[in-house]
């Protein structure tokens, strides 16, 4: 599972 | 989990957030929050919490756009003059 998340992209940041 | 509920005290929320479905975070996580907007004077947010719920609407499976879209628009009406969080400062996966 810890390999499996380190493959998926980070997020992008949204101020509100 | 916590429920917060964030009054509309200022013109903005000001929180930023990241994460989303299919990125590394997967429920939005607060990482960031500025001083004189509503988050920061109601005083219950903090940086690192993760957003479970806004106003009962849950953010699990919703892509960053989709929930920074859906908390906009919880600020944004006018039918409510707070907004409420259900908040964790567990890192929940799924």
């Amino acid at each position: 599972v810890r390999e499996k998340r380190l493959t998926l992209p980070p997020s992008e940041i949204t101020m509100l | 989990s916590t429920l917060v509920r964030v009054a509309k005290s200022a013109g903005t929320l000001g929180i930023a957030i990241e994460g989303g479905a299919n990125t590394r975070q997967p429920l939005p996580r607060i990482v960031t929050i500025q001083r004189g907007g509503s988050a920061h004077n109601c005083g219950q947010l903090k940086v690192g919490q993760v957003i479970l719920e806004v106003n009962g609407v849950s953010m699990r499976g919703r892509e960053h756009r989709d929930a920074a879209r859906i908390i906009a628009e919880a600020f944004k009406t006018k039918e409510r003059d707070h907004v409420d969080f259900l908040v964790t400062e567990f890192n929940v996966a799924l």
